[in-house]
């Protein structure tokens, strides 16, 4: 069915952010 | 749809400046994705699969964002990186 279709959505990055001292 | 199309875009553009590493930048275009995203599940028709797919991943771009929130707030907070002689 229309609207059902799996959609292509971003991926969110899995890089950790850097360290705050 | 269009707005489907721009939620996308945007989450994209956040994703690309994230791994940038610029964070201020990323932080506002997954809150504005996140925005688009939810408006589409709840005013424009879309297939119950299609709004699942995209509730989980606005879970993931809010949790990201929530990240980088904490990051910037420490990375303010924190004092200039002293300079060794």
């Amino acid at each position: 069915t229309q609207g059902d279709a799996d959609l292509e959505l971003p991926e969110v990055p899995e890089e950790e952010l850097p360290e705050v001292p | 749809n269009n707005n489907l199309q721009k939620a996308i875009d945007l989450a994209s553009k956040a994703a690309q400046e994230d791994k940038a590493e610029n964070y201020e930048e990323a932080l506002r275009l997954y809150q504005h994705a996140v925005q688009y995203f939810l408006h589409v599940v709840k005013y424009e028709a879309q297939g119950d699969k299609a709004k699942q797919s995209i509730r989980a991943k606005c879970a993931e771009y809010l949790d990201r964002a929530e990240k980088l929130k904490e990051y910037l707030k420490k990375k303010e907070k924190a004092p200039a990186k002293p300079v060794k002689e």
